[in-house]
């Protein structure tokens, strides 16, 4: 479903380069459950917004569902990124001016879905997420773990094919943090591709799939055995 | 050192009258070394806020260093603030505009401090955390964890008497963690009052005293034994 070919980004602060992701291979079919673990500042939030297409690689190849993205102008990415990918960002970013309701809400009302549809479809993702009691709340009237929680929502309203998750538990108790799992790994069981970027040791080694990261490469790819 | 009596924080959205802090009682002293854990939602940012002087309760007192700080008015109130705590708060509250160096120098810079102190200070604690190669960098040029450690370093660069810590490990790897454990560990050691809102477990049970909130009330405050 998604396959990243020699894929490198490097960045320039003043007269310094910084090879953030170096030359990235890596072939994730449909389905997957795949954790992507390392120290901060590894490169992982930039992989996965390369594979989320929220930004350009230098150089390489990213194919999504056959479709050769980095070759596409911006409004055809943008396309392919709506209809196909749920981003939970690792700060969140919410809109201050909407709802906890409005927030989770915005991709539907986008792809044209009728509001009682929205409304339905929110109030079913919150009551999983433990939130139900802050449709109404505004960004600033949140705690950091709901405002995780309504980013997650945001993620999933659309039931997307590919579901990339960074650090989705960051801001969040013990039993928070279970509940988002358990949503999280439901939508993989019905065929949705996740991928979890973490630094939860519990959390990643549930994944079927584990990768390292470390000074932008991939330094290891285990895949739990049967057994 | 810090005292809260009959602490209340009522919060309205909508017609919805929401108790966030339920009569909170609390004697804290100086020198000692407390984490503060609970579910999402249940107060611990508004809890540490209030201690912080970033926020004011609804009724209670709150008395730091003698000062009854709920009778004072907000300049007074800032002054005290400036000079006694460091926050680090649990979205960091970095400026955009300035580079690392300069996010974490602000406090001594507004406090007058030479500009070759300010930099060596800066650069000693960014070197314990980890981040020395990011000092230019703007808050968009870095990772979350990197962003955390910026955060840390700006709460302590005047070495206050009092540091509140609002899940300063959220966003890191075990080793980045552990640095930063280390080095707020090691200036309580050197006297300090430290308070740690977390959700890690680890952390949390390394503290000598260890507070429970729930629904906006601390429901257990437990004290290690001398053994
Ligand atoms: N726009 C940018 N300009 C310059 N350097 C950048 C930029 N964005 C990221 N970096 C650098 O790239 C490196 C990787 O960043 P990234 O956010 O991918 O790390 P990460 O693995 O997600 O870390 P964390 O676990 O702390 O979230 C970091 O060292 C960061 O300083
Ligand atoms: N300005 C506000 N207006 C209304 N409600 C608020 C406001 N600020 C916080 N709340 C509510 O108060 C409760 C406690 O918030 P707080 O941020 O203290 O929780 P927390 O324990 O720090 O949670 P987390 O672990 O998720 O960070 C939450 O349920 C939140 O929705
Ligand atoms: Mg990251
Ligand atoms: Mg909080």
């Amino acid at each position: 479903l998604i396959n990243l070919n020699e894929i490198n980004k490097c960045y320039q602060v003043g007269d310094q380069p910084l090879q953030v992701l170096n030359n990235i291979k890596l072939n994730i079919d449909s389905g997957e459950y795949i954790s992507i673990m390392g120290p901060s500042g590894s490169g992982k939030s930039t992989l996965l917004n390369m594979i989320g297409l929220l930004d350009r690689p230098d150089s390489g190849q990213l194919i999504i569902d056959d479709i050769p993205t980095h070759a596409l102008e911006e409004e055809q990415r943008a396309k392919v990124r709506r209809n196909n990918i749920g981003f939970i960002f690792q700060n969140f970013q919410l809109i201050p001016r909407l709802t906890a309701e409005e927030n989770a809400a915005l991709p539907m009302m986008l792809a044209g879905i009728d509001i009682k549809i929205r409304k339905q479809r929110v109030a079913e993702l919150f009551s999983q997420l433990g939130i139900e009691q802050r449709l109404h709340h505004l960004p600033k009237q949140l705690s950091g773990g709901q405002l995780q929680r309504v980013a997650i929502a945001r993620a999933m309203v659309m039931s997307p094919k590919i579901l990339l998750a960074d650090e989705p538990t960051g801001n969040l108790d013990q039993r928070s943090g279970w509940d988002v799992i358990d949503v999280l790994e439901s939508l993989n069981t019905e065929g949705i591709t996740l991928l979890v970027v973490t630094h939860d040791l519990q959390l990643g080694q549930r994944a079927a799939r584990q990768l390292a990261m470390v000074d932008g490469k991939i330094s290891e790819d285990c895949t739990k055995g049967e057994g």
